[in-house]
Parts: C-alpha cells; structure tokens; sequence
C-alpha cells in the first residue's frame, strides 16, 4: 500500500495546512494528506511557544525527532518504572529535614530527570513517552517536529495522533483556500467517568473534575502565572554568574569545534 | 543452526500460579507478565501475554500500552472497562464478563474496575515486552512530573498536585478500592 503511495510524479514545497492556537503559543500542522508525507511515512509540524509558555504534557503514537530553530527551554520526558533522581530534599539527613522544616513543605520535589535545550538543539521522544516542555527563556522557541508514523513503534494506522494529559486541543483552522475548522480534543482523562477517576485516583471528585479539563479553554500550550520552581542543576548555583556561564559555554563549543576539526584531518 | 535456535527452545510457561506474580497486593490483586527476557521465543513472536487476578472493587490503574495493542479475554468475573481515544472521547465504557474480549489498541488509555469478587483475565499484547504507562501510582506519569507542570497543567494548588502524585503512595498497577483504603487508614 506504501509503494502504490509514492508513484509521485512531481514534488511540491509544503507549508503549514492547519494552526492550533492555544493561550501561550501555537502549532502549525503540514498536511498528512499530501502524498509526499504518505509515501515517507512520516508527519510534520512547528510549534512556537512563548516565553512563559508550558507544552502540556502529551505522547505521540510515534517516534519523533525535534528540532530547535529559535530559543531555549527545559523539558522531561517521562518513563514509566524511573526513578525520581531529580530531588530537592534528602531523606534522613538531619540537617536537611530541619531546614525543610523551617521552610515548609511547600519546596519540596522529586520528579524525573529533567533537561535543558536550547537553539540547534535535536530532542528524541519515543513513542507512547509523555513529555513537556517549558519556554524559560525571553524569545519565542520555534521548534519542527518529524513523526515517524510508519515506524514498527506505531502500530495504529500512519495518521499521527497526539495524546493529551491535560487541558484540551483547541479548534484547528485550516490555511489555505477553503478554510475551515475541526473540532475540540480533549484530553484522555476526560474520557473516564469522573466518579471513577476520583475513586481510582483517592482523590475527590472536584479534583477529578479539574483533571477532566472539560472547561479548560487554554489549549495545549498554556501560561504559566509566576514563577515555575523545578528542581534541575544550574551552573548560577555553584556561584556562577550568567556572563560566566555564557562564557564557560562559548569555550565549550570552541573545544567541541575544534575536536570536530582534528577529527575531520 | 536451525536446530539450536529453534528444536531445544523452551515453549511454554505457566503465568496462572500466584507465586509468580510480577505484581501483588493482597488487597487488590495481582498481574504476572510473560515476555521475552521469561521466554525468548516470544521475541520471535513479537507477542506477549499477562495474566490478572482482581478483587471486588479494585482497580487497574488509568494507564495505556506504549508499544502495542492488547487483546484482553475474561476467564472469570466480570468488571467495568472504560477506555479513551487519542481525542478524548470514550470509546468503551461498559462491563466486560467472561468468555467475552476487547481489543484495547495501543496508546488509548483504560481504566478496569473489577465489579465481581474476582475479575480474572488474560491479555496478548502485540509486542514481546509490552510496555505500560500508568497515570497514578509509584511508576506513574504523574509521579516523574514536576509538582509545577502538574499544577499548570491541571490549574490546582500545590497541595493538590501532590495530592496526584502521591496519594498512592507505594501502590503500582493494581490498586486497592479508595474506600477500603480510608478504612485501613482510620
């Protein structure tokens, strides 16, 4: 069926057919139809999110490799069964739990490993793997994004689907001469019935509600209000100012630039 | 060659004991999985299979198969399944009782609720080591997200958030009934 599919006789540059916008950002989708895209098997789309802006957290029916055009960000990809390494606490050191104590509970996290991105960046994300993405910079991030739909990894039919855990797709537009808009997705817990995702969850049913996301209109890429406290390692921790850091990453790529070099002769 | 790959391999493997659970709790149940590291045919096969044994109102976590369809057959009980697409509608949301089957096809998510003193089933997944996500839990989605993606994402306090993510506690996959859980606690 792929084969019969790719008898093309003349090869088109393509563009976005359809926008997503949501309250922070918005993703640009190339057309899935088109046979250029059904004969490699794959999809495409851009997606620009603002400074401020968080991705929700979402998976892929597919292998897909990003690209970072503009900006930097942090992201987490989330597997399944590991560990959560990235820790703002440390159990049963004395001294820790009294500082903890004096501050509260309320800064303590621990959650899996996360990473920081920034402009050429090539970030992999397999399949069925929820991720998130949060923009920490001042400039928008645009980045473009391959799904590899016909990947054994996929074993749905080649249409690319993302899977949202939170908040809600908003209406698609689509470009070009007969535009048009699709309707809502929602995300996949608002498919559960509320009493039993509160009963399964141990949590009550206004929370479940809340996780059901029915009314949430912000879309997939949302604002984030305040500040956004992870834990993550930062150079500026261990007393390093930003001209530093700048500095300290110029010189590494310099030696990354010059070991390609030497490789190269 | 052939001879040695194939005429001596090992080709079967009783999953149904309960002393060779993956997954237990005396509250809830439990889940044996069989995949290829147990039974290296079975990554020739590209197929795997798990059996479950849940008790009266306990769960499976809200979860999904990463990498492959799962076609769930009742041998005992019956139990309330809802699975969701990719758009977030339901597309089964009933009760499943024995001799009856469904295919859950990858990546949609699927909440059971056992609704009979035991709901036993077996599921053949289309992949020889299936992979599971589920949603709460000690290996949970929710669990490896940061407290702040969750309270943006769901627009909750951060009390609630760690309500979401730690409210299971130790609990993985087959989850004891929230009231029961109260009981314990009082």
């Amino acid at each position: 069926g792929s084969q019969s599919r790719c008898r093309i006789e003349r090869l088109n540059a393509q563009e976005p057919r359809r926008r997503v916008e949501s309250e922070a950002g918005l993703t640009e989708y190339f057309d899935e139809d088109n046979e250029q895209f059904e004969c490699a098997g794959v999809a495409a789309h851009r997606r620009i999110v603002q400074p401020g802006g968080l991705v929700l957290p979402k998976f892929y029916n597919a292998h897909a490799l990003t690209y970072v055009v503009q900006g930097k960000g942090i992201f987490g990809n989330v597997m399944p069964g590991c560990p959560e390494s990235f820790q703002s606490f440390q159990r049963g050191d004395p001294r820790t739990s009294r500082e903890e104590g004096r501050r509260g509970r309320s800064e303590r996290d621990q959650h899996q490993r996360v990473d920081h991105f920034r402009e050429g960046d090539i970030i992999a994300i397999p399949a069925g793997v929820a991720h998130w993405v949060y923009n920490d910079g001042e400039q928008p991030i645009v980045a473009f994004t391959v799904l590899d739909t016909s990947n054994n990894a996929n074993q749905l039919d080649s249409n690319r689907r993302e899977f949202l855990l939170a908040g809600r797709k908003g209406r698609g537009q689509h470009l070009g001469v007969e535009p048009r808009e699709d309707s809502d997705d929602f995300n996949l817990l608002s498919g559960f019935d509320t009493e039993s995702l509160a009963e399964s969850m141990g949590i009550s049913r206004d929370l479940a509600e809340k996780l059901r996301g029915r009314s949430d209109d912000r879309g997939e890429i949302v604002r984030v209000e305040g500040s956004f406290h992870i834990v993550r390692p930062s150079r500026r921790e261990e007393g390093m100012s930003e001209g530093e850091e700048r500095e300290r990453e110029y010189e590494e790529e310099e030696r990354e630039r010059e070991r390609r070099r030497l490789m190269a002769n | 060659g052939l001879e040695q790959a194939f005429c001596s391999v090992g080709v079967k493997r009783n999953i149904d004991d309960p002393r060779r659970a993956d997954i237990y709790n005396p509250n809830a149940g439990r889940t044996t999985t069989l995949n290829s590291q147990k039974l290296p045919l079975l990554r020739y096969l590209q197929l795997n299979a798990v059996r479950g044994v849940l008790h009266r109102n306990a769960f499976v976590a809200p979860h999904w198969n990463m990498n492959a369809h799962s076609i769930m057959y009742v041998t005992r009980g019956n139990a309330r399944l809802q699975i969701v697409n990719d758009r977030g509608n339901t597309a089964f949301n009933g009760e499943l009782r024995q001799n009856q089957l469904i295919v859950v096809p990858q990546n949609f998510a699927l909440l059971i609720q056992s609704r009979s003193e035991n709901f036993e089933w077996v599921a053949i997944k289309t992949n020889d080591n299936a992979m599971v996500s589920p949603i709460v839990g000690k290996t949970s989605v929710f669990k490896g997200l940061p407290e702040e993606v969750l309270r943006n994402a769901y627009r909750v306090s951060r009390e609630e958030a760690r309500m979401l993510k730690y409210n299971r506690g130790e609990e993985m996959v087959v989850l004891v009934p929230h009231s029961s859980q109260s009981r314990g606690r009082a």
